[in-house]
């Protein structure tokens, strides 16, 4: 039964897809059925595994707004072990068409009914918002991965983040944790960076994963190749970090 | 009669909140009076003011919804000319509240009727996303400023952002123009980055801010003290090129 994982922080550019797609890419390369999902209208996961957005025909929006099966929709990526559920450019209109719709914030969980059976994990990129489409990401998560830029911008949404994830706990999905935070773009060159550190790992110490992700050229150049870092480059430091990310994740998990 | 410019792209950590409030500072500090309206959620514009969130007691919030007048909830800040309309948390909600409301798209342009009298430039800060917020700051704009991240994953999305443009200049505001695309975070180190600069001039001869941003620690590390880095450290590179920016602004706007 696939541990669902939602990657989500309504602050923008922290590294919300960036962690989506390298994660998944570990959890496969490491020989764990993985299925991504791309629930962002900007469609930024789906070009970073080297699918074009215009070419993709049925998406995630097909499957949240006319219940088409999560099985039909889901694509091989060039990565053994690797499935996509791609998003397309009508997601930009779904979080108003969700509105009207029946049980409109359990469309995501009711579509992975069936599908969690065939993967390990499910890993889904939420766009940078607290809009319907993430809320129906965190309904039908088993847990939370929040990256956290080290930056003081990222420090002031966390407090809304984890509100919003108490509110969803209460009233949709009793069961969601919080897997980790996760550190990125950490430039330890950068004093600020150094005290956003020091200050989440005080104020969360339970939750915040070992694996730092440090700034790397190699990361933001990768998406520009269609392939994640870890195939790209993988003696590279940004590489290297999701890699120990990948680890442990799947120690925290076996172990839970 | 002043001129409304909303700072937007739903590509998350671009640049948005650092220009609308560095560009607003610098209009100020040139003497021109100016409104910065936070269309935020994050509320990222207001605290980089110096204002806490939680003390706001009116926002733009009570302005869209409860239709309270934009006069009685702007704030003077610290820097003279320079006034502050801030966001609050109940933003959070406001996309899902404002679909079934009344003429929904045009709350932000009708309440700004009357303020606009009294300012020369009006900045709204919008949100990363195209739902409710945006559009409405859109309807609301003249011209619209796109700060545009020199890395691959900014690119893709501007193709969705400049149709959403073009949808709301035929359907809402038909006077919405392209007030400029501006360039942040170059670091000339970085290839890619160069690559990024020499593709946008080519798509967009005449659309391109000469002004570049160069990625400068001074810039992230100012909202810390909750001040614009025009003020902060206006010798750093960061503040010397929202100045420049600024300089290049009034001089378009008294042109045109
Ligand atoms: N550790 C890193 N080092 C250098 N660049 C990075 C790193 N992580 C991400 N980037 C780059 O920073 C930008 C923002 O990252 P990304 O798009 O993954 O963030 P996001 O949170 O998904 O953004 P959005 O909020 O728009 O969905 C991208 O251009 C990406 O390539
Ligand atoms: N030129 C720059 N050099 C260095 N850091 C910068 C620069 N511009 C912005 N930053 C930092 O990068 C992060 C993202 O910038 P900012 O918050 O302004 O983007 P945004 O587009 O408003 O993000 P969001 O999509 O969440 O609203 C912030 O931590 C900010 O301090
Ligand atoms: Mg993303
Ligand atoms: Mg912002």
């Amino acid at each position: 039964m696939g541990r669902v994982l939602a990657v989500a922080n309504q602050k923008g550019g922290v590294g919300k897809t960036t962690t989506a797609v390298n994660l998944s890419a570990g959890l496969a390369l490491a020989g764990h059925r993985t299925l991504l999902i791309d629930l962002d209208p900007q469609s930024s996961a789906t070009s970073g595994l080297g699918l074009h957005p215009r070419e993709v025909e049925a998406s995630i929006y097909h499957v949240l707004i006319d219940q088409r099966s999560a099985e039909d929709v889901a694509l091989e990526t060039k990565i053994a072990n690797l499935y996509l559920l791609p998003a397309s450019r009508d997601l930009i209109g779904a979080e108003i068409e969700l509105v009207p719709l029946e049980r409109r914030e359990y469309r995501m969980a009711e579509a992975l009914i069936q599908i969690r059976r065939d993967f390990e994990f499910i890993l889904i990129d939420c766009p940078p918002s607290l809009g319907l489409l993430t809320v129906n990401g965190l309904t039908a998560a088993d847990a939370v991965v929040i990256p956290l830029q080290c930056e003081y911008y990222a420090l002031e949404g966390l407090s809304a983040l984890l509100d919003t994830i108490g509110f969803i706990r209460q009233t949709l999905n009793p069961g969601l944790e919080i897997q980790g935070l996760l550190l990125t773009m950490f430039d330890k060159r950068n004093s600020l960076a150094h005290q956003v550190v020091n200050e989440v790992r005080q104020h969360f110490p339970d939750q915040v994963f070992e694996s730092i992700i440090p700034r790397n050229v190699r990361l933001s150049e990768s998406p520009s190749y269609g392939t994640p870092a870890m195939v790209y480059d993988r003696r590279s430091r940004g590489a290297e970090a999701y890699a120990a990310l990948t680890e442990e994740l799947i120690q925290n998990t076996v172990r839970s």
